[in-house]
């Protein structure tokens, strides 16, 4: 396991930040992170996806109202792929569109989907080794955030109570006394605090740059709960990559 | 995070300063003084909040004014996120085959 890793670093693979707006459609902008990353990975090949499709054919056709990922990515498979975010482009509209999944060409596909161990060290190694995941998390904390690792206890932040879905993109370890109190004069023994990189969708001026920090080894706001992520490509064992 | 917040009122100029400031920078504009008079009043709780959350936070996070700053927590549970996943878990198998396995 590297000791960092952020595959905003690789060109193509992670892509602008998103904007949900009023739309509760964090389990779309999520999965299709997920399938555009991986495809930018394996395929070397940057593709914008689109979020739309996903509102628009859901089977639940719930639309702005709330969805899951593993719903994002059955919707993938049943549809045979997905349509560019060009030609099918985010409308953020309360109620569902006509699915117009047909009316498109695909230019990216999943060959499946996973949930991966609530583990934080295998979920780690398989975000260094095979690429970007999904996880739901409780986001109450993020309502006040603007910026650092975010690091509480389960009673501030009930990692069962999860409700808001993200792109997990990379980890690292930050020394605190680097983010706080340069300005003492008296040197203070550092922390390293470990953490998790993650890709949010309200816009980029939200957070650091779209982006946001948790702690990474205490199962943070739940992080551990529902680790999913499609899979693009057959399972070979050539599919292993390397995260900058 | 000026003085007047553990007050809800009369507000300090202060606070209705951070206020103005963050219509500003977020584009807010509500449609009536009771409205405006609302969401100031929200708006001093989630200062409050961030406060105690600043002080309870174990990592380096910084909290504060967002763009959330003028919504209750209802409202933010309502407008952002998805739908409660508590008991609702999908038909969906944890990987646990080894990685070099390659299948599940």
């Amino acid at each position: 396991l590297p000791l960092t890793c952020d595959w905003r670093k690789v060109h193509g693979v992670i892509l602008p930040v998103r904007n949900q707006g009023n739309c509760r459609c964090c389990w779309a902008m999520a999965a299709v992170g997920n399938i555009e990353a991986l495809w930018g990975i394996r395929n070397h090949k940057s593709v914008e996806l689109s979020v739309q499709e996903l509102l628009d054919c859901d089977r639940c056709n719930n639309g702005c109202n709330g969805g899951f990922v593993w719903d994002a990515f059955m919707t993938v498979l049943n549809n045979s792929g997905l349509a560019s975010e060009k030609d099918y482009p985010f409308q953020g509209t309360k109620e569902p569109q006509e699915c117009l999944a047909k009316k498109y060409q695909k230019v990216a596909w999943i060959q499946d989907f996973f949930m991966l161990p609530a583990n934080e060290d295998r979920i780690a190694q398989h975000l260094a080794t095979h690429g970007p995941i999904t996880v739901t998390i409780n986001k109450k904390l993020l309502m006040q955030y603007k910026n650092g690792v975010i690091k509480s206890t389960h009673a501030q932040c009930n990692p069962e109570i999860v409700d808001h879905s993200v792109l997990l993109v990379g980890f690292g370890r930050s020394e605190k006394e680097e983010e706080e109190g340069k300005q003492e004069s008296r040197p203070r023994p550092r922390r390293s605090i470990p953490y998790w990189i993650l890709k949010n969708s309200w816009g980029e001026s939200w957070g650091e740059r779209g982006y946001f920090r948790l702690h990474r080894g205490s199962n943070t706001c739940g992080l551990t709960k529902y680790p999913v992520s499609a899979r693009v490509g057959l399972p070979t064992k050539k599919t292993r990559v390397s995260c900058p | 995070r000026g003085p007047g917040i553990q007050d809800p009122g009369p507000w300090s100029l202060e606070l209705k300063e951070a206020f103005a400031l963050f219509q500003i920078q977020f584009n807010r504009s509500y449609t009536s003084a009771a409205e405006q008079a609302h969401r100031l009043l929200i708006f001093a709780h989630n200062l409050a909040q961030a406060q105690r959350l600043q002080e309870e936070d174990l990592g380096t996070a910084e909290f504060g004014v967002t763009m959330f700053s003028d919504l209750t927590e209802e409202e933010f549970g309502q407008l952002y996120g998805h739908q409660m996943v508590a008991g609702a878990v999908p038909n969906v198998s944890r990987e646990v085959v080894s990685e070099a396995g390659g299948e599940s």
